[in-house]
């Protein structure tokens, strides 16, 4: 690899990166790094509007983008996570790359008419993504 | 397998809210727990094989009661954000509220004014959607009074007796038990009176009892019946019929517990434990966790 980069050099003289740092980011934090989106619904895009009287809209976020190789504690990731970037760069690829996914969530309130006529005002767990992961 | 049963991207006909049983096996929930979730079987629906039917969750549903509704709506309004977010203050530990009109052929009204028997109804109530997870914690007769007469209080005496249908008899239900009060209120307006019959009702409610039959008897004077007993400062009540509230703690896992969530931030996913990992060395991780805890 030392012959290859002296190839390199000769035709493009490397110019110095003005901020390592910045030059190393690359590295460590892909372009398209896992992070929280909005995504915000109305219960009447899915007709369900007739029953569910509140809220009327509602905004379950989601999840996207690439983890990078090295998670460490930037994604509150456990060492299975790293682990398991290894064992597809090293061992098999077929196992797949970690997945940037939901870690916390926060609540939300319903209130629905339910088929007798009777009324329910009920909380549910887990309804909006807050923080994304990757595992 | 579950890769070959993905939903089918274009949904076309009408979705019926189902019932349980219709539901593929594997998408059913745990017995007792998933009729109470009005969200829940749509939610399953729409993901299943059978979602070949439009998203539009038409189940026959009735109406309810507009005057209920518009409780339930100021309701919603004082436990959650605009966002729907459950509001931190609640200091109660319920997360459900059910709010049940009776049926209507059970209501009969006797005028008798002599008697001042102004007010008598006959409620059945059917309790078949609260689930065998949520525990009741309060229940609450609510009234909503029409007064035509502008007045600042109301003093009302109330009979309640719940009846049992005493399958020996056909004839007539006995009455098993029955309480007495009399209830002194200011009314500004005011649209609702909560009369709470916890202590009454839970007998019956605890023993997962689907119909509550009861009586209520509801008199009501003018001002305060120390200072006068003509029997003109009778109100004409138009009492619409009362709804029962049903405030009830779900202890399953879709249900939101505000006391978990307090534990939970405790030991968040997002700030491990920090393990001696056997991989520091080789995965570079060691100590750089300042910069990056900040940063997370």
């Amino acid at each position: 690899s030392r012959h290859r980069r002296e190839e390199n050099l000769k035709e493009a003289p490397a110019t110095p990166p003005r901020n390592l740092s910045e030059y190393f980011k690359q590295f460590l934090f892909p372009q398209n790094e896992c992070e929280l989106h909005s995504f915000r619904l109305s219960f009447s895009q899915l007709k369900w509007d007739k029953w569910i009287i509140a809220p009327h809209r509602y905004s379950p976020q989601y999840c996207k983008g690439d983890c990078p190789r090295v998670v460490g504690h930037r994604y509150g990731s456990p060492v299975h996570t790293m682990v398991q970037n290894i064992i597809y760069e090293k061992l098999d690829s077929s196992v797949p790359k970690p997945s940037c996914v939901p870690a916390e969530y926060s609540p939300l309130s319903v209130l629905t008419i339910e088929p007798d006529g009777s009324i329910v005002y009920k909380e549910y767990e887990d309804m909006i993504a807050t923080k994304c992961t990757c595992r | 397998r579950s890769r070959d049963r993905a939903a089918s991207d274009k949904v076309s006909g009408l979705l019926v809210a189902p019932e349980v049983s219709e539901l593929h096996p594997l998408l059913l929930l745990p017995k007792g727990v998933s009729r109470g979730y009005a969200l829940l079987p749509p939610l399953l629906k729409v993901l299943s094989d059978q979602g070949r039917q439009s998203w539009e969750s038409g189940a026959p549903r009735l109406r309810p009661d507009s005057r209920a509704l518009r409780y339930m709506k100021r309701l919603y309004k004082m436990y959650a954000t605009k966002e729907g977010i459950p509001k931190a203050h609640k200091s109660h530990l319920y997360n459900t509220v059910r709010l049940f009109t009776p049926c209507s052929e059970c209501q009969h009204r006797h005028r008798d004014l002599s008697k001042g028997d102004l007010h008598s109804v006959d409620l059945l109530f059917n309790l078949d959607r609260v689930t065998a997870l949520e525990h009741l914690l309060k229940s609450v007769l609510l009234y909503s009074f029409d007064t035509s007469v502008p007045t600042s209080s109301f003093t009302c005496t109330c009979h309640l007796s719940v009846k049992e249908h005493d399958f020996s008899s056909q004839v007539c239900p006995s009455v098993s038990h029955s309480v007495a009060f009399s209830l002194h209120f200011e009314v500004r307006k005011r649209k609702w009176v909560e009369i709470d019959v916890t202590s009454f009702l839970q007998p019956l409610i605890a023993t997962n009892r689907r119909n509550i039959h009861m009586a209520v008897n509801f008199t009501c004077l003018m001002g305060n019946p120390q200072h006068n007993t003509k029997q003109d400062n009778l109100i004409d009540m138009a009492l619409v019929p009362p709804s029962l509230l049903l405030y009830l703690n779900d202890t399953s896992e879709q249900a939101y517990h505000r006391w978990n969530s307090l534990r939970h931030r405790r030991k968040s996913p997002l700030r491990p434990k920090r393990r001696n990992s056997p991989f520091a060395d080789v995965t570079g991780d060691k100590g750089r966790e300042n910069t990056q805890g900040k940063r997370a």
